[in-house]
């Protein structure tokens, strides 16, 4: 999950990442008695601090490895990042994943509910385009939690299917986008990111 | 990387037909 | 949305609920310009302070009239709680919802995917159990929105159910959550909450 890798690039806290073979079998390494000990559920992505501190979910990792800027520093501004960081994984990710997945070959294409994901990405994307015509970022003046999720989230409707003609109508979600994806800490975390020219479909 | 975010986060697909038949028994709870 | 409420109970906020005509008319209210303008995602619950300040996602207002010792007050604990939160949200809820709303009529039955609800609430309910072996609470020694988030994600399949057959293996959560529901703040909210004594089968 990118958002602790990009979250740890403010902070400047060192993560070792273990995800391939020999450090990590995906499927195997997270079913080990030692690993269900410091991490019951059995998922990844999951965090051991050199103090032995562990957490799981990645918001909760990223939030870890954060600075108390991007944590927000008033309650205000930490619920703010909390309420964008929740559509996120509640308004954005489900249709995004039913759009994109079927033209990474990952999951069956399936008509209906595709064409009800474009319905709900335009309106996500509705209401982040009149949110972003008055804020350069989603939570105040600076880079916080809440655009590093909004990104991630976001990340392979741009790369995969958001086409010039459909993102036409969305430029203030567009500029800000490229604007967080411009920032040295996503980029790298992310590299280059080159937006959909042409919408891709599903993988048959 | 794709794949990843889906082995990795639990992605409700269904959400939407929840959160629709919750809104539609909650309108008729509500407005009788 | 019990969270917020719930929270509120500790912190002393007094919120002025508006769910019914004629202060809200669900689906009228929260599509109208003068609601979306505040919360453009057109969602409830929303929540506006006297000072105007509007958020909506439902863990973000239960953070916000929350205190500092249900937020966390150190780093690890505030990740700790962001972690049971968005457990609670991506882990309980989905299985919860495919098992319990058909016995409420709310959606209709499939039963392949009630008899993987069912392995998925066995499979949580055996990492909260193992974990609350050794804890009163889910996280330090005191109520957190932790235990607000993942008691609200499992109220109802306590109620419709959790059969004493089916909560058996796990005793060390029902113990947890009924300690919660005899919290007054939860009793306020919540009311009696009687813990099912035969599961519900789907309303036909």
């Amino acid at each position: 999950s990118f958002k602790p890798l990009i979250a740890a690039q403010y902070s400047g806290a060192r993560l070792r990442v273990a995800s391939t073979p020999p450090h990590f079998h995906f499927g195997v390494t997270n079913k080990s008695p030692e690993f269900l000990r410091k991490f019951p559920v059995g998922k990844v992505p999951a965090f051991e601090g050199d103090d032995g501190f562990c957490v799981f979910e990645s918001n909760a990792i990223a939030y870890y490895v954060s600075t108390p800027e991007l944590r927000g520093e008033t309650p205000e501004a930490a619920a703010a990042i909390l309420q964008w960081v929740n559509f996120a994984d509640s308004d954005i990710v489900p249709p995004a994943s039913t759009w994109v997945f079927p033209t990474l070959g990952i999951i069956h294409y399936n008509k209906q509910a595709t064409e009800f994901a474009k319905e709900e990405v335009r309106r996500v994307l509705g209401v982040l385009d009149s949110h972003l015509r008055s804020q350069t970022f989603l939570v105040g003046e600076r880079v916080s939690l809440a655009d590093i999720a909004v990104v991630c989230a976001l990340l392979w409707l741009y790369k995969q299917v958001l086409d010039p003609a459909f993102r036409g109508p969305f430029g203030n979600v567009t500029r800000w986008f490229v604007t967080c994806l411009h920032q040295p800490q996503f980029r790298a975390v992310l590299g280059d990111v080159t937006l959909c020219q042409r919408m891709a479909q599903f993988d048959a | 990387m794709a794949a990843d975010a889906f082995k990795h986060d639990r992605i409700w697909f269904e959400k939407y037909k929840y959160d629709d038949a919750e809104r539609r028994y909650y309108e008729r709870m509500v407005n009788g």
